[in-house]
């Protein structure tokens, strides 16, 4: 058993019809098996065509940054150069749902909302959504363990928005209010 | 418990058949 329930969302991007409506929950699951039934029966998100998007969240959370949960939240996110998504998309994504339903936070775990992978031609991106964009102390720990767990050259940094500002601002130009 | 699981524990359930 895990220690709470999730669902995976998929999004797909057609134009002609409105944001909400492209975005579906394909199933929910509450134990390890069900994970692995699920992810063993879907498409990897290397193979899935620009513009789709996979998301896990506590069931419960709609994964958009509206849900009450997320309002006053952010998300940690990390940006793939192009031809990463041949070499470390998928095992980056399988390794973020694995801290999520392993539950890798530790005490800050309840304040993890979800993840979401983007699919995109300009370059692919994975974010961890958290809770509380204030709660400083909750967030870095958050975003260093994460930053461990996916195996982040030290060199690199990740930054963290909260979605308040993203959502008032083009991805490009949203400030990072923490990084690691 | 505390239900947490770290990644290797986790991908060795990935090809259990399942139990009937």
């Amino acid at each position: 058993p895990l220690m709470t329930s999730w669902a995976l969302w998929f999004f797909k991007n057609e134009r002609s019809r409105a944001w909400r409506e492209n975005l579906q929950m394909v199933t929910r699951f509450d134990t390890v098996e069900d994970f692995w039934a699920l992810y063993n029966n879907i498409k990897l998100p290397s193979k899935l065509s620009p513009g789709c998007d996979y998301a896990l969240f506590r069931d419960g959370i709609e994964p958009m940054w509206e849900d009450s949960s997320n309002k006053r939240g952010g998300r940690w996110l990390v940006s793939l150069a192009k031809q990463l998504r041949h070499l470390d998309l998928d095992r980056l994504w399988l390794d973020t749902m694995l801290c999520l339903i392993g539950e890798g936070f530790g005490d800050y775990g309840p304040d993890v909302c979800g993840a979401v992978v983007n699919i995109r031609t300009k370059g692919d991106k994975i974010a961890l959504w958290t809770r509380e964009a204030d709660s400083q102390a909750s967030v870095m720990h958050i975003g260093r363990v994460y930053k461990e767990r996916l195996g982040l050259s030290m060199k690199a940094t990740i930054g963290y928005q909260a979605h308040a500002d993203t959502a008032t601002k083009s991805n490009s130009l949203a400030r990072n209010k923490f990084v690691v | 418990g505390k239900k947490q699981y770290d990644r290797e524990f986790l991908l060795d359930f990935q090809f259990l058949p399942a139990c009937v």
